[in-house]
């Protein structure tokens, strides 16, 4: 682990009163392959090491503290730092419906997100309609009208031959004749580089104009987090993400990267398959998990 | 980086980011830019020979399991019943990798059918129907909710036997490798196979994720183990991911990748190139 990395790395440090330029180098080298090897982006490694050699340098090294750990808990309050806020909450609108649109890359899991939000929403007492807007996955209608059926929500769909803008837009009509708190929008995967489909969910995202648009992602993503979060913030504008599959063993590094790229909120997290698995995001937990 | 004059130090570091950013992972990269530092140390190559040397490096590594063994042609045996198991962790593609194989063996004029093995997720079954549907391949799948989804192989792998099947495509649902109980499912499910159709010829594909970062070598090093691996296909290569970390599964798991998925179609799965595939890495 990084820890024990840098207790070799620190051997330079003993006896010295200073964390200086030259006797931090070799333990920012370490701290560099730590992030790398928990999947964070090069460069937004690179960005975040100057934070950390900012904040360390001219530090006194504490007297009685083992300058690797201090150097450690430097690093460590700095990702926690970035990493941003926890229980970041989901948007309210008034007058209602809140309108939340869900989006991401192929397979991150929108669509069970999409039902896991709407049963953490009815803990808050927030009823909520889904969407189905995904034409073009075989059975992906079917999907989330199952998945709203075990949980005893209402599913808006129009079939596949209907266009995703016009679904979303009925859909929130249908939301507002029904009363209900919250409307959230399903939609298909999509490659950031699919002009044609980052068109549609910037036309859906026009039409209904929501209050939250949260981007998915997959947590063992890797390098790809930071150039798929900045096209989907630029192109569309995301207000929070969630991330998902933590219940796996991988570092998580791409929570670093969503943060940096969109300085948007993680708001949730995905922990397991079923509906109830959804947690809210701590950002130290997750800064432990990435420095392995 | 290439220009006049042997491999500069800058060039050397814009290497080594390039592997990084492509998902190459720390260590593999650092074994691939010894070796090419050696090479260049020990022959002063220009610039343009130590790029062509490293294209060199890099297909080695995804071609020596055919040095150890395996077949460089990978398509099912006429005449017999082959059954391919197709496993990975969640979203990755595969009950739409099984929907393009199917479509290929139709095309090909194998007898094929599918088994839908994932009888978890909601709709499941429903989706691998479609993908059945639009190849004209039939699909074995129990009725009833959470059914055990060995029964379900059991039941497919008897009547591929009855109809005289030639490859039996195997969908299984997603399962992340550190969960015990799923990983015990699919030992489960290998086992059946091998004892009803002992006498099949028998592939065991992990579908990795292009998107996947670090975490794709320690699924394919579990996977492996649970479901007896014998090849890779990588999904999802029309994205802007490079899918490097396949270099270090091909490495250290001696696994050669059969097919790569480039995209959402039914005609999107072409066969693995090696030279291909490095060209792009470093494009
Ligand atoms: N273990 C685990 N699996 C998850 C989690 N979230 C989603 N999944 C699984 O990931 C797979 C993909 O989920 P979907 O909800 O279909 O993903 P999607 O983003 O809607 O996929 P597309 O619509 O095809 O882009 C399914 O097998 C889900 O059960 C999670 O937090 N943990
Ligand atoms: N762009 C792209 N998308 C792909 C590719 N292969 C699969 N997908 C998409 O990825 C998403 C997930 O595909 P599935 O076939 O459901 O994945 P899976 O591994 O069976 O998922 P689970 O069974 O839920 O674990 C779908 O939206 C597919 O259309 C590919 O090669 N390129
Ligand atoms: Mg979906
Ligand atoms: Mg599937």
């Amino acid at each position: 682990a990084l820890a024990e990395r840098l207790e070799s790395a620190w051997k330079t440090l003993r006896g010295q009163d200073k964390i200086t330029e030259n006797n931090i180098q070799e333990a920012l080298r370490e701290v560099r392959r730590a992030l790398l090897e928990a999947d964070v982006n090069l460069q937004v490694a690179k960005d975040f090491i100057e934070n950390v050699r900012q904040r360390a340098i001219g530090a006194e090294v504490i007297a009685g503290v083992r300058p690797d750990q201090q150097f450690i808990k430097i690093v460590y309050d700095a990702l926690v730092e970035v990493m941003g806020e926890s229980h970041s909450p989901l948007a309210h609108g008034e007058p209602p419906p809140t309108i939340i649109l869900m989006a991401g890359l192929q397979g991150t899991g929108k669509t069970t997100a999409t039902a896991k939000l709407a049963l953490h929403l009815r803990k808050e007492r927030r009823s909520t309609l889904l969407v189905a807007t995904d034409v073009y996955r075989p059975a992906a209608i079917d999907q989330l009208i199952t998945l709203g059926r075990q949980i005893d929500v209402p599913v808006f769909e129009m079939g596949t031959a209907v266009s995703p803008v016009e679904i979303a837009r009925q859909g929130v009509a249908k939301a507002k004749e029904l009363g209900v708190d919250t409307v959230i929008i399903d939609t298909a995967g999509r490659l950031q580089i699919d002009a044609e489909m980052m068109a549609e969910l910037a036309a859906i995202k026009d039409a209904v104009q929501p209050h939250e648009t949260l981007l998915v992602v997959d947590a063992m993503t890797g390098q790809e987090a930071a150039n798929l979060t900045r096209a989907f913030h630029e192109q569309v504008g995301i207000t929070g993400a969630i991330l998902t599959k933590l219940d796996g063993d991988t570092r998580g590094g791409a929570a670093l990267s969503v943060r940096q790229v969109s300085g948007q909120p993680i708001k949730f997290i995905g922990v397991g398959e079923k509906v109830e698995a959804l947690q809210p995001f701590y950002p130290d937990r997750l800064a432990s998990r990435i420095l392995g | 980086i290439v220009g006049q004059g042997p491999l500069s130090r800058d060039a050397i570091e814009e290497i080594e980011m390039l592997l990084l950013q492509s998902d190459v992972g720390v260590k593999a990269t650092d074994r691939i830019i010894a070796a090419l530092q050696t090479k260049i140390r020990q022959e002063i190559l220009p610039a343009d020979q130590a790029i062509a040397y490293l294209k060199e490096i890099l297909r080695d590594i995804l071609d020596r399991p055919f040095e150890a063994g395996y077949r460089r042609d990978f398509a099912p045996k006429k005449g017999v019943l082959n059954i391919w198991l197709i496993a990975g962790v969640n979203g990755v593609g595969k009950t739409t990798t099984i929907g393009k194989l199917a479509h290929i063996a139709t095309q090909s004029g194998y007898r094929c059918l599918i088994a839908a093995a994932d009888t978890f997720r909601a709709a499941a079954t429903e989706q691998v129907k479609i993908w059945g549907q639009r190849s004209d391949v039939e699909v074995i799948a129990n009725p009833g909710k959470n059914t055990d989804p060995a029964a379900v192989v059991f039941d497919a792998i008897g009547a591929a036997q009855a109809r005289g099947t030639e490859l039996l495509l195997v969908d299984t649902a997603g399962r992340l490798q550190n969960k015990a109980n799923l990983m015990e499912e699919l030992k489960k499910i290998r086992r059946i196979i091998d004892k009803k159709a002992g006498d099949a010829q028998i592939e065991s594909l992990l579908v990795l994720d292009a998107t996947l970062g670090q975490n794709g070598l320690r699924q394919a090093q579990v996977f492996a183990e649970a479901a007896q691996l014998t090849g890779v296909i990588l999904t999802k290569l029309d994205g802007t991911a490079k899918g490097g970390v396949a270099l270090a599964v091909v490495q250290e798991l001696g696994l050669p990748i059969r097919f790569i998925g480039a995209g959402e179609g039914i005609k999107d799965l072409r066969p693995f190139s090696s030279f291909e595939f490095v060209e792009a890495l470093l494009s």
